[in-house]
């Protein structure tokens, strides 16, 4: 809750850490909607206890795998060297990532649940706001698929199911929403796409339509997606993705007409909870603030915000603009920690701990640097952290979105410096 | 005194309206 002076949060700790028992909403879950409003998708989290998850990876691997997602999106929005412009520079083509052990990158950390097919097929995709195609595991697996919770999908099985041709200019589509052109089987002329993320994770398959069911009363038909017959890399036991990028292969764009290129999402508040994914306008709960959509720099497929400023409780920090000009920002559904420029980082790190003063500090956890010991506490006051957008939006962060608790013993402001204030 | 709400259990809500070139966060939607 908002403490008396307007300026902290006070925060039950047990509320910052994860729990084993998953906490189901009772609404706004697939297949539970009325006919006439927006389809709504149980959101929940990959490793924990509503994914049905056995283990969970560590903190320190968690932070791997986010840095290296980091990575690859810096390298997107690398400058071309001597000319100042940007560059748009997909993955499998002229970047060079370095794999790391155990890193992914491409998977965010969300799941959600649609049907694909007919009779319709549960499937359990991740979904991701950086990237755009939508791909899932198809049968015979033609080469390779990795090991996944649903049944994997049968095309042979469904009534609705078809091959893109390699004329179609649907075929032709495909370069833009994943950086490779795309290829086409000598035997029976279909377009073969191949998406691949900056770990070497990828996919390869057949470039097809289908049905896709988001609930039983909101059905896509002819959705063009990826049938992988080649899947490789760390995508846990997810069946695929769910790209909800703005090239115009993602989903967004495919059901532009149906939903009016709108979406939404809660995501969980921890591991243990489950949020929402939504398309379609409409039956806000509460007031929007809205900022302008950048074009992030020239790589138009992320989703560009403009922060303008930060406040720590209270008090608007003093961070030039051209701090935040300098690199842009992206929001991302798959990125766990934000990052922000040197700069900025390190007044929001400095203002934070003078608000924490009360409270003994302990050891840094992976890329997080400013943790505290609350073995001692049941509840604390942090500072309430916000942010600052193009037009005049201010967003105050709940103490969930400011704090990482890995244990008791150490919880840690959950924000990370860039390296490079151009990143 | 009545609690009539938790703020630690609310979430934030976050609308893309793509066609609208904007990005909308709301504090009671979920």
């Amino acid at each position: 809750k908002v403490a008396p002076d307007g300026h902290h949060l006070t925060v039950e700790l047990a509320a910052l850490l994860p729990s084993a028992a998953c906490s189901r909403r009772s609404a706004k879950v697939t297949g539970v909607k009325k006919e006439d409003s927006s389809p709504s998708l149980e959101v929940v989290h990959r490793h924990g206890p509503c994914a049905g998850a056995s283990k969970a990876p560590s903190e320190a691997e968690i932070f791997v795998r986010d840095q290296a997602r980091v990575d690859l999106i810096h390298s997107k929005f690398s400058e071309e060297s001597g000319s100042g412009s940007v560059q748009r520079i997909r993955p499998s083509k002229a970047t060079k990532i370095p794999a790391k052990s155990g890193a992914t990158i491409g998977s965010g950390n969300y799941i959600v649940s649609v049907g694909l097919g007919t009779p319709k097929k549960e499937l359990s995709l991740i979904f991701d706001t950086g990237s755009d195609l939508t791909w899932t595991q198809c049968e015979p697996c033609a080469r390779y698929c990795y090991s996944q919770k649903d049944p994997v999908f049968a095309p042979s099985k469904s009534t609705s199911y078809s091959n893109i041709s390699c004329s179609s200019p649907s075929c032709s589509q495909l370069e833009s929403g994943t950086g490779n052109e795309p290829g086409c089987s000598s035997a029976t002329k279909s377009c073969i796409y191949g998406i691949q993320y900056g770990d070497q994770s990828f996919s390869v398959g057949y470039f097809a339509k289908e049905t896709l069911s988001l609930s039983s009363y909101d059905v896509i038909e002819n959705f063009l997606f990826g049938c992988g017959q080649n899947n490789r890399g760390l995508f846990g036991s997810a069946a695929g993705l769910l790209g909800l990028g703005q090239d115009k292969i993602s989903i967004v764009k495919q059901t532009a007409q149906k939903y009016g290129q709108i979406f939404s999402y809660c995501l969980p508040k921890t591991a243990s909870s489950t949020g929402y994914l939504t398309f379609g306008g409409g039956g806000n709960g509460g007031a929007l603030k809205y900022t302008p959509i950048t074009k992030a720099h020239g790589v138009a497929n992320f989703y560009g915000l403009d922060v303008v400023g930060i406040k720590v409780g209270g008090t608007q920090l003093p961070i030039s603009s051209s701090v935040f000009s300098t690199s842009g920002a992206i929001i991302d559904s798959g990125t766990v920690i934000t990052r922000l420029p040197p700069a900025a980082y390190d007044a929001l790190k400095s203002a934070f701990q003078k608000g924490m003063t009360a409270y003994p500090k302990a050891p840094e956890l992976s890329i997080l640097d400013t943790c505290y010991d609350l073995s001692k506490y049941t509840s604390v006051d942090v500072p309430k952290v916000s942010f600052l957008f193009k037009g005049g939006t201010e967003l105050d962060l709940d103490a969930i979105g400011i704090l990482y608790g890995a244990s008791p013993e150490q919880v840690c402001l959950a924000f990370a410096g860039n390296q490079d204030p151009r990143s | 005194v009545a609690i009539i709400g938790n703020v630690q259990q609310k979430s934030l809500q976050v609308v893309y309206d793509v066609g609208g070139g904007r990005v909308g966060f709301g504090y009671n939607g979920c």
